[in-house]
């Protein structure tokens, strides 16, 4: 089945989002 | 609370595999031996989404400010961080050695290659250890299956890749059947 991806930036620019405070 | 399933909670981005936290401390003193390791590692915290891990990720102590024998270790949940685990028990993993100083940087970023699913090894990959100690700090990955070289290569070269290592990086294979014999990690 598909995998869920994600490249290094993405993850990164997740960790200021308001929902990962 | 225990055995309760970690969900995703709306609007977050969902991980492939659920990970949980472990953390052993071990006085150098006491001998290893796989009994009082088993009783000397915790799990603290188990993630589903990208903005859970961040949760937990951005209150631990960077692995760069620890002192002594520590280890933090990031694992598939399910997947205890032992030699003995059923899915270790044909696995072994690659070993990067660091010169202190440079463990934080090395150890968030492959933390963020496995939850990314950068090794493109299907369910290989079991899960990731930083090892602080006196002299140097050891980053660890490891598999389920040793002797497939398709993905143990496949692995190497993606840490090459994901880490920005120097070249002359010392990366170093050891399955889990020969740190059970001579009953030593590194």
């Amino acid at each position: 089945g598909t995998r869920i991806i994600y490249d290094r930036k993405f993850l990164l620019d997740r960790r200021n989002s308001p929902l990962a405070q | 609370p225990k055995g309760k399933e970690v969900m995703v909670p709306p609007g977050e981005h969902p991980l492939q595999y659920r990970y949980t936290f472990w953390y052993s401390r071990r006085t150098p003193s006491r001998p290893a031996s796989t009994h009082n390791y088993e009783q000397n590692i915790r799990q603290f915290g188990t993630v589903a989404s990208v903005e859970q891990f961040w949760r937990v990720y951005s209150h631990i102590v960077r692995p760069g400010d620890l002192t002594g024998y520590s280890d933090f270790h990031l694992f598939k949940e399910g997947i205890r961080p032992l030699w003995e685990d059923d899915a270790n028990k044909n696995g072994g993993k690659w070993i990067i050695r660091l010169r202190k100083g440079l463990a934080s940087r090395f150890w968030e970023n492959i933390i963020l290659a496995m939850l990314g699913e950068q090794f493109m090894v299907g369910e290989e990959i079991c899960g990731v250890v930083v090892s602080i100690r006196f002299q140097e700090d050891i980053l660890s990955i490891w598999n389920k299956t040793a002797n497939d070289q398709l993905s143990t290569v496949r692995i190497r070269d993606t840490l090459r890749r994901v880490l920005n290592l120097p070249p002359n990086t010392i990366m170093e294979y050891k399955t889990h059947t020969d740190s059970l014999k001579d009953n030593s990690s590194f």
